[in-house]
């Protein structure tokens, strides 16, 4: 039996918003440490790895360990009729062929449940080694979202170029280019706002825009982002989900012909 | 222009 109680539902909600638009479906794997999924989009050059835990929800119980295969676009159809301020609960039984959700609202006046089929999906994993990166880079969320949004418009990649000196981002295409240079913040009161840049050597990469700009969509889990770079190796977006966990988005780069 | 990789050049399937 496998039943996960969460009190904002508005986390689940904005974690989906955060991998429709990349994943078409992919499998929540469900264990007492709590929920993990990586999948990678169609393409293969990104990859998103989540993991909510056991410890961050209301109530977590989890006899077996649970594999869901789940179609994100129909679970976000349920989460759409989900309050944001619903509490909500995911139940399964063991080798269940069905995932329900549960919502309550907070008076108690009003419970819905909603049962998905789940699916069959081939479990394919990449094992991402604990590296050590030469830069980490950890910027307000909005900020790098609108740095992604802006410079996409003057190219399809982006070259993330990080030194002692701080972090710029460039584009250049058909209409001209475009350079976006962040320093490091000295002490600022809010650190939410904070730009901060751990250097052991420099780096200089090339992405494409359009994953940047999918990933940007989990902008409202966290207010700050943190990249880390090394070279020739898959830039890492994390975005904190409050005290329950992570969602890690792996993009591969693009390098020299 | 630069060649885009894909994430099987850098991890191994487990």
């Amino acid at each position: 039996m496998f039943e996960a109680r969460l009190v904002q539902s508005s986390i689940f909600k904005k974690v989906l918003e955060a991998i429709k638009e990349l994943l078409n479906e992919a499998t929540f794997d469900c264990s007492d440490s709590g929920i993990q999924l990586q999948a990678m989009d169609s393409s293969h050059v990104s990859l998103v790895s989540l993991n909510l835990r056991s410890d961050g929800f209301d109530q977590y119980r989890c006899d077996r360990n649970l594999s869901m295969g789940i179609n994100l676009a129909s679970m976000t159809k349920i989460m759409k009729c989900a309050g944001n301020d619903d509490i909500m609960t995911m139940k399964a039984q063991d080798n269940a062929d069905s995932v329900t959700f549960m919502f309550e609202s907070p008076n108690q006046e009003k419970m819905s449940d909603y049962e998905m089929k789940l699916m069959n999906l081939d479990q394919e994993h990449l094992g991402i080694p604990e590296t050590d990166y030469s830069c980490v880079i950890k910027l307000p969320s909005a900020e790098f979202a609108r740095i992604c949004r802006d410079l996409s418009q003057f190219g399809e990649s982006v070259v993330i170029s990080c030194t002692k000196e701080g972090v710029k981002f460039s584009a250049a295409g058909d209409i001209g280019s475009a350079n976006i240079k962040l320093a490091q913040t000295a002490n600022v009161d809010k650190e939410d706002e904070a730009v901060s840049i751990e250097m052991q050597e420099k780096v200089s990469l090339t992405f494409a825009c359009r994953y940047l700009n999918y990933f940007t969509k989990a902008t409202p889990l966290s207010p700050q982002v943190c990249l880390s770079m090394s070279a020739e190796v898959p830039l890492v977006v994390e975005y904190k989900i409050g005290e329950i966990g992570h969602i890690r988005y792996y993009l591969a780069p693009k390098i020299e012909e | 222009d630069h060649l885009q990789t894909v994430m099987e050049k850098f991890y191994e399937y487990v």
